[in-house]
């Protein structure tokens, strides 16, 4: 009968787009926000 | 070969001088500052004097990098993992770095050709060195390395930076080249990462949405295509060994991602996508099947009294890639076909059709599955197009008696069960959102149905449909109003036939499908 | 009626290197960049934990429901990120504002006692984040150049 696509970890009623934190093939779960690179104003990259 | 004698000592100087720059904690020097004194560096060693020793300092420098990673994963145990790997990232994402400076500022500004050379001669010589690595390191062979600098390198050069955005569809073509190179076919090992890279958020993003009028969309299928093709052997065979399940169950995930934001592109490309995707695959071609253009509203397939004729997008004809006619080989046959459909003639066409599909006797695998889809989508295609010049639209009685239908119905009969289970296949497969195709092989499969003249044909068709529909979501919506008219619609006496009573789950099955369309 | 397919030899070779990169993944860190702190790499929780990000946790409507210390922490530990960037409007959303010379968000504690082009003068609650604890400071010049 195939998989249950909802049961792997992607959101499919989201009305955003997925990809942009799409974890990749492999994970059960989207990125989170600290997983997602932004562009940030350059004074906050303190480090 | 023949490296000059010392290339060796400077590669590892320079890179090991680079690293330690670019990871030194109290380097306040700018990345530019530090890189404009490096390449004065490279100069003096004479690194920069010819096109051949600038390869060789990369093949070098790419080899000392990916030694250095097998040598610290060698090293690494459960608890170390995170350091060794951050280890690893350091010494990579420097090299990175240098890469990137180097692409992005050699030739000047304006002069993108020798920035997007460079590009490709680097890429090139990590992708050879991946190969040879992939060759010599046989089950050993490590993936990290690779994957970490063609990611980190994809990020730097689409970091949002003018110069780069400059020529930032050469460089989405220079990476797509590169991993059609390295698809798993080609390096199996490689295989996990390459389907994470192909599918990493950046990269769908600029190939499928930022880049303007699709020109992206071309380059994405084709690695697409490279997946299914390396997949299908493996699902060929309903039983998945576990590194395979892996791989399918990580390409729905990704199929899902292009449903969701990108099913336009899964409608352009579903044709070829279907051609390669072994026909058991019946999840994930309806899953490739069921997309629809967003702005479009499907009409509930269980609509009472459903129009599906009077709907305004049946008439519009869908975008279909690969060029399908040109698959249609050899040229004699494709010209027999044409004259064929043109004059009914010459007749011995029709009886020669089935020996032009079959290419061998061996049991599974005895036809060109390709070359009948194709020759499917051409005929219902020409169909369409004649019934249109006589200024009529496709329905049950205009796409009856012609020479597309001679086809069709001699395809009906004349295929052993095998071949006929993957001429339905072919029609099935155009069963989508509301478009001609769908409309026309919709009113075909009823057709051959109604005027099939062994019931094997007509439990076929049913077979052929069922099986589509009892697997998980999603259905395409062409499929479900198709099988609802099958069942709903007296003309075809579904209910009489024997085999529809010929299991309880079966029936049951069926009367479950009737009562939700009432 | 296709009935399964034996895998020809070249296959049979892919297959074998297919399951030996099975066995080492990539891992999702691989794929992001150096994260100083919090890098994108899994761990074994016991299953009773939360497993997956909670539903809508990365809308700015989840940052501001989270403490001000929670924000600061992802403020400084998350750079770069859009988490960091959530956090940083949520601040300014809490009337905190970012000086770029000190890297640390001020608020006012009280209406300024002088305002100017240049600067403005005053009692401020500020967080530092060396001592991680927010302090006042009375009579502070914020120099609007160095108003992010």
């Amino acid at each position: 009968l195939g998989q249950d696509l909802t049961a792997l970890g992607l959101n499919l009623n989201s009305p955003e787009n997925l990809f942009p934190s799409f974890g990749g093939p492999w994970a059960e779960t989207p990125c989170r926000p600290q997983d997602v690179d932004f562009h940030v104003p350059p004074e906050y990259l303190i480090n | 070969f023949e490296d000059p004698p010392d290339l060796y000592e400077k590669t590892e100087f320079l890179l090991r001088e680079w690293v330690s720059i670019i990871n030194s904690p109290n380097n306040k020097e700018p990345p530019s500052k530090a890189f404009s004194m490096f390449v004065h560096q490279m100069n003096v060693q004479g690194i920069l004097k010819t096109d051949d020793l600038i390869t060789r300092f990369f093949r070098l420098s790419t080899s000392m990098v990916v030694e250095l990673s097998y040598r610290l994963l060698s090293e690494q145990t459960v608890t170390t993992s995170g350091q060794i790997r951050l280890k690893i990232y350091h010494t990579l994402d420097a090299y990175v770095k240098l890469i990137a400076m180097l692409v992005k500022h050699s030739g000047d500004t304006q002069n993108t050709q020798t920035k997007i050379n460079l590009l490709n001669k680097v890429l090139g010589i990590i992708a050879g060195v991946l190969l040879q690595d992939h060759e010599s390191h046989h089950s050993d062979f490590q993936q990290l390395p690779y994957h970490r600098i063609f990611i980190m390198l994809f990020l730097e050069l689409n970091s949002a930076d003018p110069v780069l955005e400059a020529f930032n569809f050469q460089i989405l073509t220079a990476f797509c080249h590169t991993l059609h190179i390295l698809r798993p076919a080609k390096s199996p090992g490689f295989a996990y990462s390459w389907l994470e890279l192909i599918s990493h958020r950046v990269f769908i993003g600029r190939l499928l949405q930022i880049t303007p009028q699709q020109k992206g969309w071309g380059l994405y299928a084709q690695l697409l295509m490279d997946l299914f093709k390396f997949l299908a052997p493996f699902l060929r065979n309903a039983e998945l060994a576990k590194p395979v399940t892996f791989m399918y169950k990580g390409t729905l995930r990704v199929l899902l991602i292009l449903l969701h934001d990108f099913p336009e592109f899964l409608c352009d490309y579903h044709y070829g996508f279907c051609d390669v995707v072994p026909p058991n695959c019946i999840q994930m071609r309806n899953l490739i099947l069921s997309a629809f253009p967003r702005n479009m509203r499907l009409p509930d397939p269980f609509t009472p009294n459903l129009k599906v004729d009077m709907l305004q997008e049946i008439a519009h004809a869908p975008r279909v890639s690969p060029n399908f006619a040109s698959m249609i080989q050899p040229l004699t046959f494709k010209k027999d076909l044409d004259s064929y459909l043109k004059a009914r003639a010459p007749v011995t066409f029709l009886s020669e059709l089935r020996s032009n599909l079959q290419v061998s006797n061996e049991p599974g695998v005895r036809y060109n599955i390709s070359l009948l889809n194709a020759l499917v989508l051409y005929v219902g295609t020409q169909a369409i197009s004649f019934i249109r010049g006589k200024g009529l639209s496709p329905n049950m009685s205009t796409i009856a008696h012609s020479a597309h239908m001679d086809i069709f119905q001699n395809l009906a009969v004349d295929l052993d069960t095998e071949g006929r289970y993957l001429f339905l296949n072919a029609i099935a497969n155009q069963l989508r959102y509301p478009n001609s195709h769908t409309h026309y092989f919709s009113c075909t499969l009823l057709y051959l149905f109604h005027e099939a003249n062994t019931e094997a044909i007509q439990e076929q068709i049913t077979r052929v449909l069922l099986e589509r529909l009892i697997v998980n979501r999603p259905h395409p919506w062409g499929l479900l109003i198709t099988f609802i008219e099958m069942i709903k619609n007296p003309t075809y006496k579904f209910w009489n036939h024997e085999f529809v009573h010929c299991a309880p789950e079966i029936e049951k099955l069926f009367e479950s499908v009737a009562r939700s369309c009432m | 009626p296709l009935g399964p397919v034996p895998l020809q030899k070249e296959h049979q070779m892919q297959f074998q290197m297919m399951e030996a990169a099975y066995y080492h993944m990539p891992v999702p860190s691989d794929s992001e960049k150096i994260r100083p702190y919090l890098p994108r790499n899994p761990f074994a929780t016991p299953s009773y934990y939360i497993q997956t990000p909670l539903p809508h946790s990365d809308t700015l409507e989840f940052f501001q429901r989270l403490s001000t210390e929670s924000l600061f922490f992802i403020f400084y530990y998350m750079e770069g990120t859009k988490a960091q960037y959530l956090a940083a409007k949520a601040l300014k959303k809490q009337s905190w504002r970012f000086h770029t010379k000190y890297m640390m968000w001020f608020q006012r504690h009280e209406e300024p006692k002088l305002i100017n082009e240049e600067y403005e003068q005053g009692t401020y609650i500020y967080f530092d984040y060396e001592k991680w604890s927010q302090r006042k400071k009375e009579g502070f010049i914020f120099e609007y150049k160095y108003l992010e």
